[in-house]
């Protein structure tokens, strides 16, 4: 990697958007939670934190999209060639991107310029950081294809920015538990059941009309999760609200691509789709996901490279819907392998959360550990108290 | 051993367009005695290096291939005209 020579001297950046794509002028909102998403992938891995602001506000990084000459004697060229440029800090941190290019908001439409990937990468120039002649690195300064699972900060990447801002602080982002209930009649004492014992069978994030819901199981109930603890109204039983599925669940694994959630008790799996169970389940975890064991104790899509891992005792295993080697799904015999690979993780999990899409939680008993994904280890200051943080209880 | 001169002109003006503007030099091409084109040759060079490619300082197809990826328009070698040029916002 290569630093520039200059850096912020504050930690909490100001941007504002000053203008934005021609041709995605009806999708503003888009464009604000890529632009914000390509801030977070930083301060995911460093101290920074950024906020945005009105455009009549005091800012320390500006954006624009502009095509051609606009105003900074770096006339932008067209489409394709050069897609963006940005400024150092010395030089004032702004973020220009050519208006000529096809932008989109969605790595998964086909064509165009994914922005996400070349906004993360100019930040890295508003932030210190030149270019990199690492090719995977975020800060290669060639375009690469856009990645599903936006994981585009790599390890030389890391380096550099921690150079410049340090690792990001302990408690930066510690589980949900700071907004509080949106009125006082939604708010729940502590729920008796999990504050006396917090060890749960399995968790489970989904979007649900649109808004983000966490719900936890253990044994024939199940409750859903606010920000600050648990929601009025529950505990309720799985077998009433949850269409046909058992009690004492094993694991459960949302595969979000396709709206489906797969449950795993025992040696069966049950599929949801769209939130409604299909017909013709269980069936027997062989069946759907050869070279699985029975009787899971956790299983997740991590977002770091979106295959599916699934957890057992001391080991774990990876599930390909294609492997390499016959093209059919299945898991590739390098597995299982040792949890203690997962550096911090204890054998025996009870759950693995992957939260809002965000970081990756695995539970065991009544603590918690939180993994960072880019560091390959538990976050320093875990395991912490599955009650207090996530239930509520004091 | 090919030189630059095997290259189409449009390719070297291409090329030299592309290193100058993304920092690898800051004047023209010259020639040495048996024609090569001295300063773009270890421009070129610099530039194979930097992004991963086979360092021949000769103007291959991969290396025109890679000049025409879509990339990010700041300099990948910061020289004293990079620095005199910007100016704080």
């Amino acid at each position: 990697y290569a630093l520039q020579g200059s850096r912020w001297r504050t930690k909490t950046l100001r941007y504002k958007i000053m203008s934005w794509p021609s041709n995605l002028l009806d999708n503003k909102d888009g464009v604000r939670d890529v632009i914000l998403e390509s801030f977070k992938a930083w301060s995911d891995v460093s101290g920074l934190s950024f906020e945005e602001v009105g455009t009549g506000s005091k800012s320390n990084i500006e954006i624009r999209f502009a095509s051609g000459d606009h105003g900074d004697g770096d006339a932008f060229d067209g489409p394709g060639g050069t897609l963006a440029h940005a400024f150092f800090p010395i030089y004032g941190g702004d973020a220009h991107f050519d208006d000529s290019e096809n932008w989109k908001v969605d790595p998964r439409k086909r064509g165009g310029i994914d922005m996400f990937t070349v906004a993360a990468h100019e930040f890295g120039h508003s932030l210190g950081l030149s270019h990199s002649d690492v090719n995977e690195a975020l800060m290669a300064p060639f375009y690469k294809p856009p990645s599903l699972d936006r994981d585009v900060i790599k390890e030389d990447d890391i380096k550099a920015i921690q150079e410049l801002y340090g690792p990001p602080a302990a408690d930066a982002a510690p589980a949900p538990r700071p907004r509080q209930p949106s009125s006082p009649g939604d708010r729940q004492d502590p729920d008796p059941i999990l504050c006396q014992d917090s060890a749960v069978d399995a968790m489970l994030t989904i979007d649900v009309n649109g808004q983000k819901r966490t719900y936890v199981f253990k044994g024939d109930h199940y409750w859903r999760l606010t920000s600050s603890g648990v929601e009025k109204g529950y505990p309720r039983l799985i077998r009433e609200m949850w269409g046909g599925l058992p009690d004492n669940l094993d694991a459960i694994l949302p595969y979000e691509e396709a709206d489906r959630i797969y449950f795993f008790k025992g040696s069966q799996y049950w599929r949801m789709t769209g939130l409604k169970l299909d017909p013709g389940y269980p069936k027997p975890i062989s069946a759907g996901f050869p070279g699985i064991p029975d009787n899971l104790d956790a299983a997740f899509k991590w977002r770091a490279n979106g295959k599916m891992y699934f957890f057992k005792g001391s080991q774990y295993w990876r599930f390909d819907s294609e492997l390499e080697t016959t093209g059919r799904p299945g898991v590739s015999d390098k597995y299982p392998q040792p949890i203690s690979i997962w550096k911090g993780i204890p054998n025996n999990i009870d759950s693995v959360l992957i939260y809002e899409n965000k970081r990756t939680y695995f539970f065991k008993g009544d603590s918690y550990y939180r993994f960072n994904d880019a560091a390959f280890s538990v976050d320093a200051s875990y395991p912490r108290s599955t009650a207090e943080y996530w239930f509520g209880c004091t | 051993n090919p030189t630059l001169k095997d290259s189409p002109p449009e390719s070297i003006i291409e090329a030299a367009t592309y290193l100058a503007r993304y920092g690898y030099s800051s004047s023209s091409p010259t020639e040495d005695k048996s024609g090569a084109l001295v300063s773009l040759s270890s421009n070129l060079e610099e530039f194979q290096r930097f992004a991963g490619l086979k360092v021949t300082g000769v103007l291959d197809e991969a290396t025109i291939e890679k000049m025409r990826e879509p990339r990010c328009g700041v300099k990948d070698k910061l020289g004293p005209s990079y620095r005199a040029r910007r100016r704080k916002r």
